[in-house]
């Protein structure tokens, strides 16, 4: 097994999210690219990431491979990296990830045992759509946060507003208002959920700028479902499970 | 009252 990145955002931009729910990460490889699936201990959140071979400078694997990782150990290694290093990585027959950072950074790193089971993903519909720029994104997350710790989405025909409501306040932000920066929205029924910043921020954070574009797929009560489209990535979804009445 | 669900209440 033998993978080449062209440049460095994509693979910092993935380790980072997925920095943000687990401590170990185990990825499967496979002749068609690298896959990751996983939830953070509470199994509030799940992260599945499919990144196809196409999208490396160089990929090769003869049969299918899973290796898991420390998440800050390899994150520390990455990082090593400037924006237009290629990382290669490749594993050692003593078990360790060999890690090429740009032209002449050799790192070995020490694999640890894959604790991998299959995660499911959530079978749910989504009845609303609301696609935005990822920096806008980011910013309504933080408009809300100085009021509340959860973020509200509410979808009707197809309008579209996000809120929080907390003890010092409230916040309704109107999104026909800034249409500029909206891409699109679309409801087959009106939806209202309630999502905890607290994942939501870190996560959208750490994928930042790397993603143009995010789509949030929701319906009442459900699990939101962000993908961040990144360039080279086939798939980033982060699905986040609501906060409801109980 | 409200409380956070868990992802796997939707497999």
């Amino acid at each position: 097994f033998e993978a080449k990145t062209s440049g460095s955002d994509d693979l910092k931009a993935i380790i980072s999210a997925i920095s943000t729910l687990v401590e170990e990460a185990t990825f499967v490889a496979t002749a068609e690219g690298i896959t990751f699936r996983g939830m953070d201990p509470s199994h509030v959140a799940l992260i599945d990431i499919s990144w196809p071979n196409s999208a490396f400078e160089k990929y090769e694997c003869d049969s299918d491979i899973k290796f898991g990782v420390r998440i800050d150990e390899f994150s520390k290694l990455i990082k090593r990296a400037d924006k237009k290093d290629s990382i290669e990585i490749s594993i050692s027959e003593q078990n360790m990830l060999l890690v090429t950072v740009g032209k002449n950074k050799k790192y070995k790193m020490r694999l640890i045992e894959s604790s991998a089971t299959d995660t499911p993903l959530p079978k749910i519909p989504y009845d609303s759509k609301i696609t935005l720029s990822s920096s806008r994104f980011d910013k309504i997350l933080g408009d809300v946060q100085v009021v509340s710790d959860y973020l509200t989405i509410h979808t009707s025909d197809s309008k579209a507003d996000f809120s929080g409501k907390g003890d010092s306040g409230e916040v309704v932000i109107d999104l026909e208002k800034d249409i500029d920066e909206i891409g699109e929205i679309s409801s087959k029924e009106d939806s209202i959920g309630t999502y905890s910043l607290e994942y939501l921020n870190p996560v959208v954070k750490a994928v930042g700028t790397t993603a143009g574009q995010i789509t949030c797929e929701f319906s009442s009560a459900k699990p939101l479902r962000i993908e961040f489209k990144v360039a080279n990535i086939g798939r980033i979804h982060f699905y986040l499970a609501p906060r409801v009445e109980s | 009252i409200r409380g956070q669900s868990s992802i796997t209440n939707y497999f």
